[in-house]
């Protein structure tokens, strides 16, 4: 554990706590991709199946723990309890696009071809590309509350933090994985758009718009 | 030996 990846994992709990909390208290889902939700509960399901069999540490778990239920949480505020406020004619990214090609990767490029391995491996692929139907609505709807930007910088800044302690871990550990920095790389890269616009307007106190 | 470094990130 290094400052990165600790910055880095409670950026992505300020994330799921941002989301949570924005529903609950606007009682709505507006804005929010459902699809997106959908695919990082899955991711987090494939990858934390090791709680069952391997002890790291109880920071582990209780992450572990909180990713996992806070997804299905959100799940079940767009898709039961708020469902009149999602907003699905703006949700129309085709999520096979991204989750055959991840399944057809995990089971290509992996580093043990194991069921857990593999599940592993499919988590990091899918979660690089998790965020594109929630990006794609933003698009297409040309615009995003300022929660919903913070929200979206918050799970930005996660992977960076990962990428920056990918670097630590090598110069300290020599430790590298070639897997999740690529993936983490990729993931963070479809975020620099949304980083630019969060920057120049959202921190200026403007609401996220694109140019029609 | 990286398959057991995996289960400590998350």
């Amino acid at each position: 554990m290094n400052i990165f990846r600790l910055l880095g994992d409670l950026s992505h709990l300020l994330a799921i706590m941002i989301l949570l909390q924005k529903i609950f208290y606007s009682r709505s889902c507006a804005g929010i991709s459902a699809k997106s939700q959908v695919l990082f509960a899955i991711v987090y399901t494939a990858r934390y199946l090791d709680l069952v069999t391997v002890y790291v540490s109880l920071y582990n778990i209780s992450m572990k723990v909180v990713f996992l239920l806070s997804s299905y949480a959100t799940l079940y505020l767009i898709y039961l309890k708020f469902r009149a406020t999602y907003d699905r004619n703006h949700d129309t990214f085709r999520i096979e696009f991204l989750l055959l090609p991840a399944i057809v990767l995990a089971l290509l490029i992996n580093h043990q071809f194991s069921a857990l391995e593999v599940l592993w491996t499919f988590s990091i692929y899918l979660e690089s590309v998790a965020i594109l139907p929630q990006l794609f609505m933003v698009s297409k709807t040309g615009e995003a509350e300022s929660i919903t930007s913070h929200y979206l910088f918050a799970l930005g800044s996660y992977r960076g933090l990962y990428i920056l302690n990918w670097f630590y871990r090598y110069w300290t550990e020599g430790h590298y994985d070639l897997i999740a920095i690529v993936a983490g790389v990729v993931q963070t890269v479809l975020y620099c758009d949304f980083f630019y616009l969060y920057v120049t307007k959202v921190l200026k106190g403007k609401k996220l718009q694109l140019p029609a | 030996q990286v398959v057991e470094e995996n289960h400590d990130e998350l």
